[in-house]
């Protein structure tokens, strides 16, 4: 039996909306100790993981593992009926073919219910390897969604660039170029605006604009992005949520 | 011209 209850209903559509776009049909595991899901886009480029831990649920209790397999698309369309500020909470039986959100507003006692029906998706469970990155950075994730839409108009691809004081985002295109260039600096009064960098190498990657547009829905989840980078292996980009977290995983492009 | 790999070149299935 899984009776996850979530404070907001607000935080699990922000948590859906942040990459709703990019896959549809995801199994959600769900465990005693919280829920995890993973998914590729069609393209197999990008890698999308969610990890909610217990704290993130008004409560929690997960007797027995068991798997959501749901089209993000359908699921959006119920969030959509509840409002922000009810609860929300998942239901479902230890061998479900539904799972039941309940939205309650407690002021006014009302109670909405839906059952959507679960789905049988076949999607392989990538083991994701701890990494060592040449460079971590952590940034405003609004500063970098405004960089990602800004530049990701020039050029379908977009560059990364990371010296030892330095982070240069380039787009070269058909109309033009651009470039922005940042320095890590601390705000005392304003710690959240600050940009950390830790570089061990430097690199110099390429990536997918189209990618890094839909990376960037994570945003409102989180007011910090992490991106880690490495010459030879997918960039992490991250959004923290109070409990756990939404994970991009995307593979540079290389110059053949 | 950039080519752009596919995720399972570095994340195997587990």
């Amino acid at each position: 039996m899984l009776e996850a209850k979530f404070e907001e209903a607000s935080l699990f559509k922000r948590i859906i909306d942040g990459f709703k776009d990019c896959v549809q049909l995801v199994n959600f595991q769900c465990k005693e100790d919280g829920i995890i899901a993973q998914a590729v886009d069609d393209s197999r480029v990008l890698l999308v993981s969610l990890e909610i831990g217990i704290e993130a649920f008004q409560n929690y209790r997960c007797d027995h593992p068991v798997t959501l397999g749901i089209d993000l698309t359908s699921l959006s369309k119920i969030l959509r009926c509840g409002n922000n500020s009810d609860t929300l909470t998942l239901i479902a039986d230890d061998t479900p073919d539904t799972v039941l959100l309940l939205f309650e507003d407690t002021k006014k006692d009302r109670v909405a219910e839906y059952s959507l029906k679960l789905m049988d998706i076949d999607a392989a469970f990538l083991k994701i390897e701890d990494l060592a990155y040449d460079c971590t950075l952590m940034m405003p994730s609004s500063e970098f969604s405004k960089i990602v839409r800004d530049l990701s108009q020039l050029s379908d691809s977009l560059n990364i660039m990371i010296t030892k004081e330095t982070i240069k985002f380039v787009a070269d295109g058909d109309i033009g170029s651009g470039s922005v260039i940042l320095k890590p600096f601390v705000n005392m009064d304003k710690p959240e605006d600050s940009i950390k960098l830790e570089m061990d190498q430097p690199v110099d990657l390429t990536f997918g604009s189209k990618y890094l547009l839909d990376i960037v829905k994570g945003s409102a989840l989180a007011e910090k992005v992490g991106i880690r980078l490495s010459s030879e292996a997918p960039a992490l980009f991250q959004f923290d949520l109070k409990s756990g977290y939404l994970q991009f995983f995307l593979a540079p492009k290389f110059n053949d | 011209m950039a080519a752009q790999p596919t995720i399972s070149r570095f994340f195997k299935p587990v």
